[in-house]
């Protein structure tokens, strides 16, 4: 769950488009 | 007066920040029922992964922001995104909300095991951004040049982030001129939040310890 990531890999899936799938 | 050009890129960035929001039913959740500081510890924390998430969306739609080098993207996110956090906060404290609203998230914020040295700066800096009376667009081109700021950590090219953060000053600055023709300060007033959350943002790492001991 994203709640267990950290800040910078939060941000890296995100800029990937990850969490929009 | 704003340049078309300007203009345009007025619309951009507030059309993003606009579009790029914590999901409803996330935010609602917030006033629903009683949570046990357990419970308000998860949904605060999916809260900021959210809000992470939001501000990644709204950054990738700055024009040429995805043109920077892919480090230095993350670094300027990840440099940016606790002051993104307590600016987009503040901005919900301050809008009007339903009666007895505020009261129920004050609350819930200060039930959560942060310790009350780290909350009352915290509900200081909102009352200083509530004084304001920003509009949307500022707190859109604050957010913008709080994440274009070439000076965070680990930025390599500094140059480029300049001169991506430049022109949204510029805007800014005349925006501030047109519509608060009788404060000349409030474009310094509003660059002075950005240092104040500088703070925030340097006893932040401190707070989420002191929260995790909690």
């Amino acid at each position: 769950p994203a709640s267990n990531l950290g800040l910078e890999d939060i941000i890296r899936k995100a800029l990937m488009g990850n969490f929009e799938d | 007066e704003l340049s078309p050009g300007q203009l345009a890129l007025l619309k951009h960035i507030v059309d993003s920040y606009d579009k790029h929001r914590i999901p409803q039913d996330m935010t609602k959740r917030l006033l629903q029922d009683q949570y046990s500081t357990e419970e308000n510890f998860l949904l605060l924390t999916e809260m900021a992964t959210s809000h992470v998430q939001v501000l990644v969306e709204f950054t990738k739609n700055i024009p040429g922001f995805q043109a920077l080098d892919h480090e230095d993207q993350i670094a300027l996110l990840k440099g940016s995104a606790v002051e993104a956090m307590f600016l987009r906060s503040a901005q919900m404290f301050t809008r009007k909300l339903p009666h007895g609203h505020p009261d129920v998230l004050e609350e819930r914020i200060r039930k959560s095991g942060i310790s009350e040295e780290f909350i009352t700066p915290m509900f200081n800096f909102y009352k200083s951004i509530g004084e304001l009376q920003m509009v949307q667009e500022e707190h859109a081109l604050l957010t913008a040049i709080a994440i274009l700021s070439p000076d965070r950590p680990y930025v390599k090219d500094q140059e480029a982030v300049e001169h991506l953060q430049e022109p949204v000053l510029e805007i800014l600055d005349k925006f501030c001129k047109l519509h608060h023709p009788e404060d000349p300060q409030h474009f310094a007033r509003l660059l002075g939040r950005l240092t104040e959350l500088r703070t925030l943002n340097h006893h932040h790492s401190e707070m989420l310890l002191s929260w995790r001991v909690n």
